[in-house]
């Protein structure tokens, strides 16, 4: 008798047996969450699995995607201020339920100490990639500003709220070009040779590392609470 | 008519017995990060009549196990989970996205005839 490892594999919303290389690092809130859970079945306690309380949101699946974007090397530096330009890119195709996607964020850890040797700051944008507009086209442009940040020193993983961006891109996949993202150098020119920015920007690039949290409800197993009057 | 009751000893009387899932013997410890099996129990046993008051039943159980005594084309009560309880999944799947689900009802914590 074979176990009909499709039916599990269905169960689980998977096509067929995943076969990673290796394991991806799980993120510290997704351990939390899964601690709580079985902390919470072991005193035999039913919390409300469609809600996901150490993050304040309703959902019932949590999932990180990796960045499976590319750098960008210009041949010409846009501004001489540039540091850094990434495609980040998420692939929302595995996300086959018509969930409703309630948080979304996006984490850029810039590295412990990756550009704590650049000088005084950092200036971060992030941008919707510009739809292609005609064929032929191949280097992607930033298009609208999502946000502009200041990074004056090394401050740890930064978060950016998506959910809009992401809401939009799980309705309609064919939006979902990424995310550009480019990072720049508030720099004193007279102190500072461009050529000195080289070294930095490398480290930068090698530390980098962009994921993004979603979480989605299934409002086929979580249903809206009836409200008493 | 008295109904006769049917013999059946406390050991194979309707009740929850252990079972235990691991997912390395199944090959799947490569994707599923966390847990590494569980507890998933099973109900298991006879639901005679004489004691289906007293096992945990519904009331229908109750009345197919009176039907089955007079008719025996009626099938017998069976031993069913009543109580079940949820656990939580964190796996990879094939796009290398981590993915942390609950499942409702995977975990056999009260058995009863129904």
């Amino acid at each position: 008798f074979q176990f009909p490892r499709y039916v599990f594999l269905q169960f689980l919303g998977l096509d067929k047996v995943p076969s990673p290389q290796k394991l991806q690092p799980v993120p510290s809130i997704l351990k939390k969450v899964l601690q709580d859970r079985e902390v919470a079945a072991a005193t035999g306690a039913s919390p409300d699995l469609c809600y996901v309380r150490e993050l304040g949101v309703r959902g019932n699946v949590l999932r990180l995607l990796p960045d499976q974007g590319f750098f960008l090397y210009p041949k010409k530096r846009p501004h001489a201020s540039s540091c850094l330009q990434k495609v980040l890119y998420f692939n929302l195709s595995a996300i086959k339920e018509q969930g409703q996607v309630t948080m979304a964020r996006l984490s850029l850890d810039l590295g412990p100490s990756s550009y704590s040797h650049l000088g005084p700051e950092l200036e971060l944008a992030l941008s919707l990639v510009q739809e292609p507009r005609g064929w032929g086209r191949s280097t992607p442009r930033p298009g609208k500003v999502l946000a502009l940040q200041s990074v004056p020193w090394p401050q740890g993983v930064l978060n950016f709220n998506l959910l809009e961006v992401a809401a939009d891109w799980t309705r309609n996949p064919q939006k979902n070009s990424g995310l550009f993202l480019e990072i720049l150098v508030k720099e004193d020119r007279d102190s500072r040779e461009s050529s000195q920015l080289e070294d930095p920007c490398a480290r930068l690039r090698r530390s980098l590392h962009a994921s993004l949290l979603l979480v989605t409800l299934d409002p086929e197993q979580c249903r809206p609470s009836w409200k008493r009057r | 008519a008295a109904v006769p009751a049917p013999q059946a000893s406390c050991k194979h009387l309707c009740h929850r017995h252990q079972l235990f899932i691991n997912f390395r013997d199944r090959g799947w410890h490569k994707w599923i990060i966390d847990p590494k099996g569980f507890m998933a129990n099973y109900c298991h046993g006879d639901c005679p009549f004489s004691l289906t008051t007293s096992l945990n039943s519904s009331n229908y159980a109750f009345l197919q196990a009176l039907m089955h005594a007079a008719d025996p084309d009626v099938p017998q009560a069976v031993c069913i989970p009543t109580r079940l309880s949820p656990i939580s999944m964190l796996y990879q799947d094939n796009d290398d996205n981590v993915i942390l689900r609950h499942y409702e009802d995977m975990v056999v914590d009260e058995c009863g005839c129904g």
